[in-house]
């Protein structure tokens, strides 16, 4: 379903290379629950950002559910990407002159989702996040907890197959992060695929195969048992 | 050293009142390694910001150091946060068009410290959170554990002798993490104040004293044996 061969990514800074991810092959199949650790700076939101459509690779090639993306244009890139791919970033890019329910409204928006229907769906979601008595509440004015859980909901938004998430429970107590994977654990048993990056063991957990980075390659790989 | 008596927040939101801080009363001693936990949304961030002068509580009285800080005006106030407290925020608040080096320089250009020592010094503690390498990198171009620990190499710029740290290892890998909290034991050790929001138990445990709040309200403290 995803698939990578080879991917480098090199960011230019000024005069220097940066090589952020030296050479990455990995294959991700349909509803799995994955997860990608390793520690700051060794390449996981680079390799997120390749995996979600937001960035190109360098080099190497990048399968998804069969088209060769590579070969798809900035349009139809975004396409896909509205259609199949939920993302929390981690510094949960917000829009601070909406509220937290037009946050959550935005991916439908885009879709084309009549206004009734993704106000709604937007409330549930909040909800679901523990955030309905915020709905008219604009970032500046939310906790940085409450930031990650609209950034979370927003990422349901147009309930995509593929669930991509960057630390997702950085900013979360302990009792509200595991609410939130229990959530996203209920999203995978129905059958969507769920990329995790998180630094948190516990968290970590509930991936059932694990990847680690370090310095832009893979250091090694778990699965669990069925 | 800090003592705040029946401190309370309320924020206005268009026609709602959100209470915040609902009465906080507390005294943090000289010298203290002190942690904040609490759920998302408690009121932690909100009390650091109170403790850090950033804002002013809406009721309650708060002494810094014998002098009431609601006597002060906001210059005074500005004054006496650039010389005594260095504040690590939650979601970093770098300048986006400033390197990392400048970023770590901009408190001791406040304060009229010379190019050529706050630049060495900036050097000195870029390196000390392993960020030696990524001086002329820009906030965009770094990833979020390195955001964050720019944020606290800035924090710790002027040398204060109080260290107000929102969330500090949120973004980093244990080992990083683990890595800061020796920088910040060993800071306390020498005799500095340092005030923590975490909601991770082995980053807690740090701190020799700990505090818990719900919904604005103090919950429970806990003190270890010297
Ligand atoms: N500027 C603001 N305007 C209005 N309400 C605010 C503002 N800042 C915070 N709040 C509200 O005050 C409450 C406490 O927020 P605070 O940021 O202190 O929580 P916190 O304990 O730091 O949470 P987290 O662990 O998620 O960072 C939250 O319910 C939040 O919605
Ligand atoms: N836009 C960019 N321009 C230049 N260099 C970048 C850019 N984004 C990331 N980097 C560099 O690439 C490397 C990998 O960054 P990345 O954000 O993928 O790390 P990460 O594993 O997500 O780290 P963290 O756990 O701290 O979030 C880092 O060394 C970083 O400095
Ligand atoms: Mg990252
Ligand atoms: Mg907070």
């Amino acid at each position: 379903m995803i698939r990578l061969e080879n991917v480098e990514k090199i960011y230019r800074v000024g005069q220097t290379d940066v090589p952020a991810l030296r050479g990455i092959s990995l294959e991700i199949r349909r509803g799995e629950f994955f997860g990608l650790l390793g520690p700051s700076g060794s390449g996981k939101s680079t390799l997120m950002n390749l995996i979600g459509c937001l960035d190109r690779p360098t080099r190497g090639r990048y399968w998804l559910d069969g088209a060769n993306v590579e070969d798809l244009d900035d349009d139809a890139l975004s396409e896909y990407r509205l259609r199949h791919l939920g993302f929390v970033f981690q510094s949960f890019n917000l829009i601070p002159q909406l509220t937290v329910c037009e946050n959550i409204e935005l991916p439908m928006y885009y879709r084309g989702v009549p206004p009734a229907e993704s106000r709604a769906r937007a409330e549930f979601l909040a909800e679901l996040v523990g955030l309905g008595e915020r709905l008219r509440h604009r970032p500046a004015e939310l906790s940085g907890g409450q930031c990650q859980r609209v950034a979370i909901a927003r990422a349901l938004a147009n309930d995509p197959p593929v669930i991509l998430a960057d630390e997702p429970t950085g900013n979360l107590d302990t009792r509200t992060g595991l609410q939130i994977m229990e959530l996203l654990g209920a999203l995978n048993r129905e059958g969507r695929t769920v990329i995790l990056v998180t630094h948190e063991p516990d968290i970590a957990a509930f991936a059932r195969r694990r990847l680690w980075l370090r310095d832009g390659l893979i250091e090694r790989e778990e699965t669990d048992a069925p």
